[in-house]
């Protein structure tokens, strides 16, 4: 059963676990993870990242990585150092192009050599970018680490916020704190000054109050942050001020 | 194995299957189903619409339908009509607001339920919303049933067209057809009349060249296709030009 009390573990060589998380894909998930785990490391934490998205891992190329893990005893893997991130995703194992086509058992073991495999030296915080939707993989995750807490992310429109309930409301059953919403792509400002709500306007907000949980931001659209993941050069890296100064 | 040759099989009560499919969740891919459907509708075929995305049923909210399928024999489903489509998903009989927390084995039983115990009544075209990624309930999809055509839906930056890259590897490695590739969200133009290309310019076009697989078309940032999803009223059922044409 989904809520049962087994032990979680937590991952050796890290502090503290913050899930980001989205049941519906395209909402920007990937996007807050990279850039929330370059802003924790810009306040000089230790801070690693785990891409969990089995099906469609974005973080080697958001962080511009093509390098392979290395192991130095053919069983755990060693995490890739870039932007002073220490990195991991199963991205890194296979080619770009290839389809992972995987039955549930796959993708339970995939996930297990991730999180009891890999030397992460150290970290103050790993964050790790969760699969979307709410099947086996999110389903392992949750039920088998130790996460310190998730943000789930959203867009303002009714489909999105659907999709962000179920996440979630399956939280709440597999015992996962939930630290707060991030609204995405909240609007959009073209250069007359004109703010166009292409995604509807004010979703997360009216249900951080139904359902009593936090708002920690929201983030506009902003054509910046695509350019950047599109050329691996993520922009918190390459920005002065700090987006995530409401988080 | 993915391309083993196994009997695919069709749907009874259904000449013809096209899939609308996306590798990469919130592209539009469900968007598109419920708007060709209405639009192949108009063109005097019957049709129906199957949303067999198990974590992340969108199709009642976008049609606005809330009643649950009638059975006469307790095991076959009878679609709901709706305009004048006949429609099916998992949506219908749960709450909205449930979590799918669902392991393989239980996925590909929904699966089979859908494809086999639905009572189609005669239909041209039925369009299939199939589930984003390249897991369980894809495979199984692309596996069993005689898919005629599969569409894949893609946004233009280089992040979308990696997954819809990975999808169309998984469609070649299983024998479905592509019909073509369609880029979704390709620019929006604000009242100043400025084109802005927020998710990036003519890549799908490039891909397109690449793997060698017909553009249907682009569709524009439209707030009207948002707002029409979000209220359940279906963009192309109510207005007067045709979106497809170029399809
Ligand atoms: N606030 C934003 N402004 C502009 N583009 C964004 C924003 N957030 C995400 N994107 C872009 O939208 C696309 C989807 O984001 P992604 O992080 O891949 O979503 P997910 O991980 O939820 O699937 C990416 O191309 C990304 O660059
Ligand atoms: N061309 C478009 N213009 C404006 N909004 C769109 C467009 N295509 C999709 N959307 C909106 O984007 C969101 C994601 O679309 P959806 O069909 O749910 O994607 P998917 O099925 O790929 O997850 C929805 O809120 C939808 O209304």
């Amino acid at each position: 059963s989904p809520g049962s009390k087994k032990l979680k573990l937590p991952i050796n060589g890290v502090k503290k676990i913050i899930a980001i998380s989205s049941a519906k894909g395209g909402v920007g998930k990937s996007t807050i993870a990279v850039n929330l785990a370059i802003a924790l490391k810009k306040l000089n934490y230790k801070v690693g990242i785990l891409d969990a998205d089995i099906y469609g891992p974005s973080i080697p190329q958001m962080l511009g990585v093509s390098d392979k893990p290395k192991s130095e005893d053919g069983k755990n893997l060693i995490p890739i150092s870039k932007y002073g991130l220490q990195c991991m995703s199963i991205g890194f194992m296979v080619n770009q192009d290839t389809a992972m086509i995987w039955r549930g058992p796959m993708v339970i073991s995939a996930i297990k050599t991730f999180t009891t495999n890999v030397f992460w030296d150290n970290l103050d915080y790993l964050v790790i970018d969760l699969p979307p939707g709410t099947g086996d993989a999110l389903l392992t995750f949750s039920q088998e680490i130790q996460i310190d807490g998730a943000v789930v992310i959203s867009t303002p429109q009714e489909i999105a916020l659907l999709d962000a309930n179920r996440g979630i409301k399956m939280f709440q059953k597999t015992n996962v704190k939930i630290l707060g919403i991030i609204e995405n792509m909240s609007s959009f400002t073209s250069d007359d000054g004109k703010e166009h709500f292409i995604f509807g306007e004010s979703g997360a907000q009216k249900m951080s109050k139904n359902l009593n949980i936090d708002l920690l931001g929201t983030i506009p659209i902003e054509i910046g942050l695509r350019e950047g993941a599109d050329k691996g050069e993520p922009y918190m890296e390459f920005i002065n001020d700090s987006l995530t100064s409401n988080k």
